[in-house]
């Protein structure tokens, strides 16, 4: 998706599940 | 106009897959292999094996649950294969490089074929 107007985000994008709850 | 990448999404929501595979959360198949039962989603499996994509879309198969793979199919290899489906690692041990290379034969993963083929011509 490289559009002309592209920001790159490098941080975490969702939430992480976890190895248990 | 334009778009905010977030260039980790990949990676994290793979990451998340195999959270929930390795919690048996939402896995809808399990595999046997020789003898071995390995839980997975049918999504990933699909995306990711030529084998899997032509079970799972055929019609008579919708409901399957549980598929056993041919015997000649060694167990390491597949878990190997697993593994890369989830995490996009592929373990590659002088050992098991062959039993991993059949085992993507198997499962049409060309591409990893190809890499395992490389690997055997270098060491």
């Amino acid at each position: 998706y490289e559009g002309v107007n592209t920001i790159k985000e490098m941080g975490r994008s969702i939430h992480e599940i976890p190895r248990q709850d | 106009d334009g778009c905010i990448q977030f260039t980790r999404h990949a990676g994290d929501v793979l990451l998340n897959f195999n959270r929930l595979r390795s919690r048996d959360i939402l896995t809808d198949v399990t595999i046997q292999v020789d003898g071995q039962h390995f839980h997975a989603h049918k999504a990933i499996l699909v995306a990711c094996s030529g084998f899997f994509y032509s079970v799972f879309m055929d019609p008579k198969n919708t409901n399957l649950s549980a598929i056993s793979l041919d015997p000649k199919v060694d167990p390491k290899g597949f878990s190997i294969l697993l593994d890369f489906m989830y995490t996009s690692c592929l373990d590659l041990k002088d050992s098991l490089v062959l039993a991993t290379m059949n085992t993507a034969i198997y499962l049409q993963m060309e591409h990893v074929v190809d890499t395992c083929h490389r690997f055997i011509n270098s060491s």
